[in-house]
């Protein structure tokens, strides 16, 4: 049962490297096996080289850092099954102004070839939506709005 | 083919009948804090056949219904529909429309129906597992980030383990 | 020691109705002890109305809720100190664009009495800065610019 | 009286002597992920003289020094300086400005001095505690909001009777 596991070890580390270097230009990450001869007696470490940073193990990033490489992760294990609708709930919060609309992008890509819903409290990923709604909630009931979107600014 | 339309009715916040249409693409919902947002998460976990209630953030089934203290009385059932738009034929139904429906009672009782045909939890299951490769893994749900974030080495190494 | 313990509880949770009360327009909260008669064998339960709502325990609320009522909780048991500093490290990630001005209104009400510092990545919260600092990173070093607070649009 | 400035030398990323001013009222400190924020809020604690490395996220204190893997050699010690602007003589210290400076070397020791002079850790708690109320209970660090959305009602019972 380890070659099921090397295998798909590998894709996912391969996944988990594309994603990464997507939303954090300039950066790379892997995961690492902490015992190449049994993975089953160690973990699986991420190692991660934000733009322009030494390569450093997950644990001593900063908050915002482990958020990105932690969606980078759960999306590349996502990766291993094609799947026609992807849901994300609130997946941006801890990310600044600068990763979140790399985050917009990735997640225009992937509505390219499949149907994603995404909720989000953040403009710019609003933004960027084909079809965007607003949720209301009035004396304990909700209620949905269409929200137009409108282009603003230069193009 | 492609998911064109979700319908609540008596689930969680939306005691009316809510229609949410989709985009072939990218579709977008925002909103303030417990405005319902994540509720409409649930209620497409809900109609894909989700087994745990909790997951849905409901002690049981029936609390999925919708609970309010205005007088009005409430309803008895939750219901969740959704739409597909099966033109190109991928879903195995010989119809232009798909609509799956999944219905709960004061029991905790679900009902699922294939196109108002009433059918079994597996069917449905088999049909989407078929024709839409939906899984509970295309779901990112709220806190699943921070929860990934908590997650120490030996989780991994298990939740690789278990996709292999 | 029962009556050292009520006599925080008691001004702990008068504190924290207040302070929900500013942060969530139209709401009310308290602390509910799960055992009156011994608080020692029970614990304490936070029950909120979030404006216009019906009054349920913390745990059944929305991600952004539950956000905003441990913050509101964690200021509660501040107020029990008076204290000549603040320090706040990123306690917006989960609120909406109406509740973070209102963290800010909040934020500056502490500091026309005591020295607040607030590290955020939220426009809303710089925008009311006596002073602005951005931090930046070149090659593994930090950096601080100094930001001029403008005033935009109209007043 | 008020903190007029913060420095920072060898700290944690930041590897160069690095001036903060600090408002009177309200200061607001923005900027990318993994730009060195929290950082700044670690270099308050610890010039305040908090004694465990680990809410500084350093495993042991001679991390907080600087290590850069760009050639330069790394400095030999970490130095947080916070100045007081004591014109209202409220810290009793008989100068107009009041300095706290923490150093700590690479085998993790730390030295306090105030306006140079040094003293133990002690002497600053003591002094920091009659005239600013200083206590590890006005800082909310990254993260304590969601610690305590996951707290159950029993710790939050004991964080109360930790209070009283
Ligand atoms: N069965 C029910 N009947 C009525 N209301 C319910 C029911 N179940 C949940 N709710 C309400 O739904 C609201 C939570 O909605 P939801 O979690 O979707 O919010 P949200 O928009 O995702 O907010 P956030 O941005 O904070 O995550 C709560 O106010 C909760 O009381
Ligand atoms: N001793 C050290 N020497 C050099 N760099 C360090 C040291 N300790 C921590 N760092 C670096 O500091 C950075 C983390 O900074 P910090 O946690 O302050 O970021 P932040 O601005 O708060 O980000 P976020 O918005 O994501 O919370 C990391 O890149 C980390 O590698
Ligand atoms: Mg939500
Ligand atoms: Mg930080």
């Amino acid at each position: 049962k380890k070659d099921a596991f090397m295998r798909t070890f590998e894709e996912v580390s391969r996944n988990f490297g594309e994603i990464f270097r997507e939303l954090s230009p300039g950066g790379e990450a892997r995961l690492v096996l902490e015992c190449e001869s049994n993975p089953f007696e160690g973990g699986v470490e991420i190692e991660a080289r934000p733009g322009g940073k030494e390569i450093r193990r997950v644990e001593s990033m900063s908050g915002g850092e482990k958020s990105l490489t932690a969606l980078a992760f759960i999306l590349a294990l996502q990766k291993m099954r094609s799947a026609s609708l992807y849901v994300f709930d609130e997946i941006d919060a801890h990310l600044d102004d600068e990763k979140v609309p790399r985050v917009a992008r990735l997640i225009k890509k992937y509505s390219q070839n499949s149907q994603v819903i995404v909720v989000t409290l953040k403009d710019s990923i609003m933004s960027v939506a084909d079809r965007l709604f607003g949720v209301t909630m009035k004396d304990g009931v909700s209620g949905i709005v269409s929200l137009e979107l409108a282009e603003y600014g230069g193009d | 083919p492609y998911a064109s339309k979700i319908e609540l009715r008596g689930f969680k916040s939306f005691r009316d009948k809510t229609e949410i249409p989709l985009s072939r693409g990218l579709t977008v919902i925002g909103g303030p804090n417990g405005s319902g947002k994540s509720n409409i998460v649930d209620a497409l976990c809900f109609v894909l056949g989700w087994m745990s209630a909790k997951t849905m953030r409901a002690e049981r089934f029936s609390d999925l219904i919708f609970k309010g203290g205005d007088g009005r009385r409430s309803p008895r059932f939750a219901e969740v529909s959704l739409y597909f738009n099966n033109e190109d034929g991928g879903i195995e139904v010989d119809s232009k429309t798909v609509v799956i429906t999944r219905t709960v009672d004061e029991e905790g009782k679900s009902v699922y129906r294939l196109n108002r045909r009433r059918v079994s939890r597996q069917d449905i299951v088999d049909l989407l597992g078929k024709s839409l490769s939906l899984g509970e893994y295309n779901f990112i749900l709220q806190g699943d980030v921070e929860h990934f974030v908590r997650m120490d080495s030996i989780d991994r190494r298990k939740i690789i383990d278990e996709l292999a």
